[in-house]
């Protein structure tokens, strides 16, 4: 995760899908 | 004597016409039908009055109505444009065209600013991306020593912050996102481009 900036960073693990809306 | 939650016995609230949302958005009619039952579906899990309160949102994202989640509060709260913290169907379908495959990726960038920008300062500052970083280290299994963020937080800033002035204003954002597209990945749903056959039963629903 070190070689990744911030923004990466938060974006590949911030949990959260929006795609899950669709499963509800 | 019981007490109930003055949210369920709500009236349902007028949605807006689908027409219109078609016509204000990258959705067509037919895919602002499709959206409706989707809603229908969030906004009736647990309050049931046609508005998505954020255990609904959480609930949908996560199956779990408690998960704290900075992003999902963040998203929630984008979503909530009238800010009276609940979510109608026209902020709804509005929010989501963002996310949209054919939505201009300067929406889309402009949409991600205000999701990082967390105290709505207009920039985003040193202190806000150290402070997202923490919490998704803290939401997630990832082990980062405070050294390596902050190694990370600078080296960030580093290559965003061109006018060197401790925060990244709209522009300087623009720019970086531009070099760095996997950062707006999550800002593309590819579902949306198949909502209709999604939720089929719009069908049955239309009024159009």
């Amino acid at each position: 995760p070190e070689a990744l900036n911030a923004f990466e960073l938060i974006s590949m693990s911030a949990g959260l899908n929006l795609g899950n809306l669709f499963d509800s | 004597m019981g007490c109930v939650s003055s949210k369920q016995f709500n009236r349902a609230p007028q949605h807006e016409d689908p027409a219109i949302l078609a016509k204000e958005t990258t959705f067509s009619v037919s895919e602002v039908e499709a959206l409706f039952e989707l809603f229908k579906k969030i906004s009736h899990s647990i309050f049931r009055d046609g508005l998505i309160h954020k255990e609904e949102f959480q609930l949908a994202l996560f199956r779990n109505s408690n998960k704290k989640n900075l992003f999902a509060n963040r998203i929630f709260d984008l979503f909530d444009l009238k800010r009276n913290g609940v979510i109608d169907f026209g902020e709804f379908v509005r929010s989501l065209s963002i996310f949209h495959p054919e939505t201009p990726l300067g929406d889309k960038i402009a949409f991600a600013f205000r999701l990082y920008d967390l105290r709505g300062t207009g920039c985003i500052e040193r202190e806000e991306l150290h402070e997202m970083v923490l919490a998704l280290l803290n939401e997630s299994d990832l082990f980062l020593s405070e050294e390596a963020v902050e190694k990370i937080v600078d080296q960030t800033f580093k290559q965003a912050d061109l006018n060197d002035d401790g925060k990244i204003d709209p522009d300087e954002w623009k720019t970086f996102a531009s070099k760095n597209p996997a950062l707006l990945k999550n800002m593309t749903l590819p579902y949306l481009k198949d909502i209709t056959m999604v939720f089929p039963s719009f069908i049955l629903n239309s009024e159009v």
